[in-house]
């Protein structure tokens, strides 16, 4: 654990939990990609499917669970509780085009050919494209919320903080890990058009963000 | 030296 991978981790949190509690109070989930949201609800869902057979610390176990809760009841409020709102005409976005690559990339590609490392580089292989069905949805409509580009900047934070770690630990450690790397670097580059747009649209104007 | 996958990152 290094200074960089514990702001990842909270970076993480502070976004997934900004999305729930944007959701909650306004009891609407308008301008939210629920297939993204699914995406992650898998990413999690078989990347931490090691907590039936490794214990590895407390804060490990506490912050698998709670990732897995958060991202379950997120799913929840969009199809479920809130779903008048949710604006499924916009969420278009061909979720088979990502599910198939990342599904026969992840059997070529991995430690061993086990099923839960299979599953472990399926998951990483999903998260690096699990936030372009929310991408595309932003710019089909041409516009976001303020609140859903912070959870946007807190969710590209985490990974490219997530980068920072590798190299300290790359450095002090030598460990290195090519596929979570190549996967984090991919992930965060898909969000260096949204953050050029938040720190020059959002944070200098005001509530909406629009495309030109 | 190791290029195995760390499953302490989340």
């Amino acid at each position: 654990m290094n200074v960089f991978r514990l702001a990842g981790d909270v970076s993480h949190l502070v976004a997934i939990i900004i999305l729930l509690l944007k959701i909650w109070r306004s009891k609407s989930c308008a301008g939210i990609s629920g297939k993204s949201q699914v995406l992650f609800a898998l990413v999690f869902t078989t990347r931490y499917l090691d907590l039936f057979t490794v214990f590895i610390s407390v804060y490990n176990t506490v912050m698998k669970v709670v990732f897995l809760a958060l991202s379950y009841a997120t799913v929840y409020l969009i199809y479920m509780r809130f779903r008048n709102s949710y604006n499924s005409e916009n969420d278009t976005f061909r979720v088979e085009f990502l599910l198939v690559p990342v599904i026969g990339l992840s059997f070529l590609e991995n430690y061993a050919f086990t099923p839960l490392e299979i599953l472990w580089t399926f998951s990483i292989f999903l998260e690096a494209v699990a936030i372009m069905p929310q991408l595309f949805m932003i710019t089909k409509t041409g516009e976001a919320e303020s609140i859903t580009t912070h959870y946007l900047f807190f969710l590209g934070l985490y990974r490219a903080l997530y980068i920072a770690n590798w190299v300290w630990r790359y450095h002090t450690e030598s460990f290195y890990d090519l596929i979570a790397i190549v996967s984090g670097v991919v992930q965060t580059i898909f969000f260096c058009d949204f953050f050029y747009l938040y720190f020059t649209r959002v944070l200098r104007g005001r509530g909406k963000m629009t495309l030109p | 030296e190791t290029t195995k996958t760390d499953k302490d990152e989340l």
